[in-house]
Order: C-alpha cells, then sequence, then structure tokens
C-alpha cells in the first residue's frame, strides 16, 4: 500500500530534514504553481515569462511546505497559494521590473490628480491633467496604459488600514470584493469598502461606469467597450484612470 | 437582472472550481511525462527544482481578455465528477516508486478527466457568454448602475 499524503506529512513534520518526504511533498504540490502561474499571467502583460513566474513560485510553494503547521485547520492548499502568489510578484518587484522612469512618471500623475482633485473639487479630466503637467494628452494616455501594466507589482497600494504590515487592505483587493457574494469580515476592511464605494459614486458617469461593470459585473474591458461604444484600449486607459482617481481619493 | 446576476455567479463558480482542477492536471500531466523522458533520456530521475520548472514551465498560454474576478484561491474539489476526484489522489507523491508502465496508465487517467474537465469548461464559457450578452444587452437598453447593491 502506498503511504499516505498524511503520513508523509507525520514524517515530514517530525524530521524537517527528512528530505525523501519533502522531495514528494514538493512533487505532490508542484501543480498549484501552475495554476497560480497560469491565474497571476492573467493579470500582468504579455511579457511576463510563465516558467519565470512558475520558477519564482517554486520557491514560495517550498517555503510553504517548511512553514505548514498542521495543528491549525486550514488545507494545505489555501495555505499556499497566497505565498505562492506572493514570491512570484516579491520576484518581480525585486528585479526593478517596472523602470523607474515609468514608476517616476507614474507618480507624477498621481501627485496631478491630487493636486487638481483638491483645487477642483471634482476629478479632472485627461486634458486638465495634461495641461497641469504640460504635456501632450497622449502622454497621459500612454502613462494610464502604464499604471495598468503596474498595477499588482509595483504601484504602491495607498489605502492602508491597520498599522502593522499585515492589516493593509489594498485598494485592488476591495475593488475586487466589490463582486463577492459576502464582503470582507474585518471591520477595517469594512470601513474601506464604504469609502470605496463612496469614492466610486464621485466618479464621472462614464468612468463610474466602467468600475462597477469590471469590478461588479466581471464583464471583460472588450464588453465594457461593446456596450460604451468604444475601443477595448480605451476602456483600458478609462478603467486605469478611474483606479488612480480612486486611489488618490482614498489616500486622504 | 437580479435572477441572471445569480444565475452569473453559479457559472463563474462552477467554471472557477473547474478551472482550478483543470490546471492542476495540466501540471500533473506536465510532471508525469516529463519523468518518463527523464527515465528514457538517461536523464536519471533526480527530482531537482529546476527540473520541475522545466516540467511546469511548458504549455500553451496566452491570455484572454482582461476579466476581474479571477479568484486565487483553491476551490473547494466537490467530487462530483470523476475528474474531480483524480485530484484528490495523491500519486505525484508516489512518483520515485511508480513503474514505467503506471506511469503511463496514470497519463492516460489524467488526461481522459482533463479531457472532460476541458469540454465541460468550454460549454460553461458558452454559457456564462449567453448570459453576459443578455445581461450586457440590459445596459445597452439603458439599465441603471446597481450601486446600491455594491
Ligand atoms: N496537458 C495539458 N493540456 C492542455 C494545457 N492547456 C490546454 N490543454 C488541453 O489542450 C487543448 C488544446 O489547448 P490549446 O491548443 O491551447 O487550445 C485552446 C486555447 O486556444 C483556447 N483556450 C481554452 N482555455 C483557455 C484559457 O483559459 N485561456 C486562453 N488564452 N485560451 C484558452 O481554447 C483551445 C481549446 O481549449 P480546450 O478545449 O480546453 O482544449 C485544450 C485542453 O484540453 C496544458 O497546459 N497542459
Ligand atoms: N467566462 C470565461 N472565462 C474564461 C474563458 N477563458 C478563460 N476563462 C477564465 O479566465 C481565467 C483566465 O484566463 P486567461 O487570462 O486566458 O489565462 C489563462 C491562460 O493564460 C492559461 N490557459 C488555461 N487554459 C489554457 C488553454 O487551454 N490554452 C492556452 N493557450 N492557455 C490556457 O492559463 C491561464 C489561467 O487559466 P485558468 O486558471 O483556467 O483561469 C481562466 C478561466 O477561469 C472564457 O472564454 N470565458
Amino acid at each position: 500500500m502506498p503511504e499516505e499524503l498524511a503520513d508523509i506529512w507525520e514524517r515530514f513534520f517530525k524530521n524537517p530534514r527528512d528530505q525523501d518526504a519533502r522531495e514528494r511533498l514538493i512533487l505532490n504540490y508542484a501543480p498549484l504553481v501552475k495554476f497560480v502561474a497560469g491565474r497571476v499571467r492573467a493579470a500582468l502583460p504579455p511579457s511576463v515569462d510563465q516558467a519565470d513566474l512558475v520558477s519564482y513560485g517554486m520557491l514560495g510553494l517550498i517555503e510553504a511546505i517548511e512553514r505548514f503547521d498542521r495543528k491549525r485547520e486550514v488545507k494545505f492548499e489555501t495555505f499556499a497559494i497566497p505565498r505562492i502568489r506572493g514570491s512570484m510578484l516579491d520576484e518581480l518587484r525585486a528585479l526593478d521590473w517596472v523602470p523607474r522612469s515609468v514608476r517616476a512618471k507614474g507618480r507624477e500623475l498621481a501627485q496631478a490628480m491630487t493636486k487638481l482633485q483638491s483645487t477642483l473639487r471634482r476629478d479632472p479630466t485627461e486634458e486638465e491633467l495634461a495641461a497641469e503637467l504640460n504635456v501632450a494628452l497622449d502622454e497621459i494616455r500612454d502613462r494610464l496604459d502604464a499604471s495598468a501594466a503596474m498595477s499588482i507589482v509595483a504601484l504602491e497600494d495607498i489605502t492602508t488600514v491597520g498599522s502593522e504590515e499585515g492589516d493593509r487592505v489594498s485598494l485592488l483587493d476591495t475593488l475586487a470584493d466589490l463582486g463577492a457574494e459576502q464582503p470582507g469580515e474585518a471591520i477595517e476592511a469594512e470601513e474601506t469598502r464604504r469609502a470605496l464605494i463612496e469614492s466610486i459614486e464621485s466618479l464621472v458617469d462614464r468612468e463610474r461606469k466602467v468600475i462597477v461593470l469590471y469590478y461588479f459585473e466581471g464583464f471583460t474591458l472588450a464588453r465594457i467597450g461593446d456596450i460604451l461604444g468604444v475601443t477595448e484600449s480605451r476602456v483600458s486607459q478609462i478603467h486605469s484612470k478611474a483606479v488612480l482617481a480612486l486611489r488618490v481619493r482614498m489616500a486622504e | 437582472p437580479g435572477e441572471l446576476r445569480s444565475r452569473l455567479r453559479d457559472a463563474r463558480e462552477e467554471e472557477d472550481a473547474i478551472s482550478y482542477v483543470r490546471r492542476n492536471l495540466h501540471g500533473r500531466i506536465s510532471l508525469l511525462s516529463d519523468e518518463l523522458l527523464a527515465r528514457r533520456g538517461g536523464r536519471g530521475t533526480s527530482r531537482s527544482v529546476d527540473a520541475l520548472v522545466g516540467a511546469l514551465g511548458d504549455g500553451p498560454s496566452g491570455c484572454r481578455g482582461a476579466r476581474q474576478g479571477v479568484a486565487l484561491r483553491a476551490s473547494e474539489v466537490a467530487g462530483r465528477r470523476g475528474a474531480e476526484r483524480v485530484l484528490s489522489e495523491a500519486h505525484l507523491a508516489h512518483l520515485p516508486d511508480l513503474g514505467d508502465d503506471d506511469i503511463e496508465h496514470l497519463l492516460e487517467r489524467v488526461e481522459s478527466s482533463e479531457h472532460e474537465l476541458s469540454e465541460l469548461r468550454r460549454r460553461l464559457h458558452a454559457v456564462i457568454d449567453s448570459l453576459e450578452d443578455e445581461l450586457a444587452g440590459r445596459y445597452k437598453n439603458g439599465l441603471e448602475l446597481p450601486l446600491e447593491r455594491l
């Protein structure tokens, strides 16, 4: 009879130096890395290599196996998946994957958005942002395209709620939560969600529509383009501008 | 639209659960076939992390239009279908002990489960598409944003 998986875990738990148990656990759960790599890659520009993501993710899997505490009532896969994803994003960040110049331009755009939001008492248009930074309208749209590519890797999440690292509720996670059946459990997450919904209501019509259709209805950008009568790339820019406006508003 | 949304949510959750099992099976197929290749090619069976990465990094890829709500969690495998039960068998943990024909047998089983799931998934994509078409049609006809539902 082949050894049960629970017995291999038991063996590894008793002796973390048991190489055979360790190798069998890594082999058994390695396909999880392929699952996470596929999903993480779906949120990144096509230039990211699947094999690179898998190699970063494997580090996260091994760390999850070594740290997994069987006394906790959670399934290993549930424990491991956030760590596999986390190590992929950490490696991409460490690679300085988003060029500094791109990040600097993104920060400049966010500063212009902050300044104009307070002087105009509303969100600025793309043309007003261009005038503020003294660049062409196309340059603003290029920066919005770049921020879409950066989103899960380099954009600092400004909405911090708790004091320690673990409590931070990221804007993108809160947005993603909008479509979920049961809203966030923690009360801080609930407050952030409330503030986010108020901010969404204050967006201009078309941006509010893109945010609700994307995060609440779960439509693809292409389908939203079809509803609004614009191209998919234009929807992507409208989406990036809306997320920037929300990000800056939530940072207050 | 409330009823339409709940049907859409159910179909998407089902698609999510099936995709989770399917992608895990893709990983298993890569590792099992790579093991056979290694044994036949005299590369021995040292299962280094690099070899695993090489085996898992392959396979077709390419993204289908950005969509939100692609969850990143282990789906609860309901085991409703045989194909899902395959996932609960930990055969990869016993890979070092398996003979070549055991592995070939296993590959056949996992690949047929993968095909079964992919077919189910294709049908679900068609269902999701038609439900989304219907909801999008209502928005084109002036449906208001459900701000009170956020
Ligand atoms: N062992 C293994 N088998 C794999 C892998 N990926 C796909 N397959 C299987 O091989 C069939 C053909 O895949 P394809 O050439 O990429 O052709 C695919 C692809 O072009 C497209 N497709 C399906 N799902 C997705 C998806 O989630 N994203 C993208 N971008 N395309 C998809 O539809 C075609 C048909 O898909 P299916 O009916 O599901 O049929 C798939 C599936 O049964 C893998 O990594 N490992
Ligand atoms: N409603 C609906 N949902 C869809 C459709 N196609 C894919 N999805 C869902 O969207 C997720 C992301 O797809 P992706 O961006 O193409 O990203 C995919 C793609 O890059 C790759 N992939 C998966 N299956 C295949 C395949 O058969 N062929 C190819 N070429 N790539 C695949 O792995 C990534 C993750 O796959 P999953 O975990 O299965 O996660 C998929 C799946 O749950 C569709 O036509 N309609």
